[in-house]
């Protein structure tokens, strides 16, 4: 699960 | 994923809930800003761009798409349905939004991660999100009365945006890299805007009482 890149929240 | 996260995002899922209980259950969109939910939707559809260019996961995803579709339903019932069309106050609902999405528009201009295409309406999303809530409140105050699903439905939208700050205090002090401050700082502003309907909310608890708000 990649959580570092782009933007992980909604 | 933290704890405060996924309370954060179920109690944002709830409120969407409440809201189409709401209408669907009373046909009635009363007390209910159209102005607030077409910024949302805007706000979904500017920041999920990224479904097609960024998987991150099946939760994500889905939720993403439970998003967009629930505030479009949202924006279509209040704008075409014929029983729901008619509650709606529209002489209350004047706040000027045009406003709102403009100003955020040249802010994320000039204040982004990357001055990408994605990047500059990722930040236009944030900002919006911010202030979306600002014609809702505005309707509510002018009504003065809140109906009870009503007060449910922005109560659980606060209650999301304070989860998400305590989400970032978690992530700050337990992720290496984690700084978000362009989210952390619209934020702030956004759960601030709650507080004064918190507290009426609060006091309506206490007292076991109808939720007022003072003209």
């Amino acid at each position: 699960k990649v959580e570092s890149e782009g933007h992980d929240e909604l | 994923m933290n704890v405060f996260r996924l309370a954060g995002d179920m109690t944002h899922l709830a409120s969407i809930l409440i809201l189409l209980l709401k209408i669907y259950a009373t046909k009635s969109c009363s007390g209910i800003s159209l102005k607030t939910q077409e910024l949302y939707a805007l706000v979904f559809l500017a920041r999920y761009l990224d479904l097609f260019t960024n998987f991150i996961s099946v939760y994500n995803t889905v939720m993403k798409l439970v998003f967009i579709g629930s505030s479009l339903a949202i924006v279509w019932c209040m704008r075409m349905h014929k029983m729901v069309k008619r509650s709606y106050n529209k002489e209350l609902d004047t706040f000027r939004h045009y406003f709102l999405i403009a100003g955020c528009f040249m802010l994320a201009l000039l204040v982004n991660e990357k001055f990408t295409f994605q990047e500059v309406l990722w930040a236009f999303s944030i900002y919006l999100e911010a202030v979306s809530m600002i014609p809702q409140l505005i309707l509510l105050q002018r009504s003065g009365n809140v109906d009870n699903l009503t007060g449910q439905y922005v109560f659980l939208l606060g209650a999301y945006r304070a989860l998400y700050i305590l989400n970032w205090i978690y992530r700050y002090f337990t992720e290496p890299h984690f700084s978000r401050w362009i989210a952390c700082v619209a934020g702030l502003v956004q759960t601030a805007l709650y507080a004064d309907f918190f507290y009426y909310y609060f006091i309506s608890w206490k007292n076991n009482a109808k939720l007022q708000l003072p003209a």
